[in-house]
């Protein structure tokens, strides 16, 4: 599971 | 990028362009909160401090920069341009009593202690309840103009797409964000008693009406 990784959302 | 995160964030830009098409209109900023137009700048200058050190799509880069500079461009119409018809004697929730708590709570709890990240929790939790003194707002008055009920429709339908959009990611990219799923959960909850009266009263030509 990867958290938040990229935070690609707006 | 899937269905729900692309409707959630073209039913953001479509609220945000609703309130300023109304302004701008109807030369008025009557029954709008600039208690939460100021926070909502707060929320996105903080979130989207990233555009200086990454960059992610040239979709993401325009929506961010958009979502700026529309809500810097509604507290100009609010605050200057139009500032007769603010209905600054309603306004009167204490923002510093949603700020400074959503200010402890990402020093708290967040993904990792630094200044971006605790910056970009803080956006988090303050949009989660960012729109309490338009509500507040509307509850004083005990109405809302269709238009701007519209405005609160799609700003409330955005976060709840996005609630599906990290259910669809969960699944399919196994991907999650404890922070912005549960802040996202009190966001949408706080818009329910709203939704229930748009979708009894205004989408069937009412006025929204508050009980007296």
């Amino acid at each position: 599971i990867v958290i938040n990784e990229i935070k690609d959302e707006l | 990028m899937n269905i729900f995160r692309l409707l959630g964030d073209l039913s953001h830009l479509l609220a945000i362009i609703i309130l300023l098409v109304k302004i701008w209109k109807t030369r008025s900023c009557a029954g709008i909160s600039g208690k939460s137009q100021i926070l909502f700048a707060v929320v996105y200058t903080s979130r989207y401090l990233d555009l200086i050190n990454a960059f992610i799509s040239p979709y993401n880069t325009i929506m961010k920069i958009v979502f700026l500079a529309a809500s810097y461009g509604t507290i100009y119409l609010m605050y200057m341009k139009f500032k007769a018809t603010y209905d600054v004697n309603h306004d009167t929730f204490r923002i510093e009593f949603l700020i400074a708590p959503a200010a402890v709570l990402a020093l708290i709890v967040n993904h990792a202690f630094e200044p971006l990240e605790i910056l970009w929790t803080f956006s988090i939790y303050l949009e989660s309840v960012a729109i309490l003194p338009q509500l507040f707002l509307v509850s004083k008055t005990g109405e809302a103009e269709s238009i701007t009920s519209h405005y609160l429709f799609m700003l409330g339908s955005y976060r709840a797409l996005y609630i599906f959009n990290w259910i669809y990611r969960y699944y399919a990219e196994n991907h999650y964000d404890l922070i912005a799923i549960v802040a996202g959960i009190v966001q949408t909850v706080l818009y329910c008693d709203f939704f229930y009266l748009y979708i009894t009263k205004v989408l069937k030509g009412k006025k929204l009406q508050l009980p007296a």
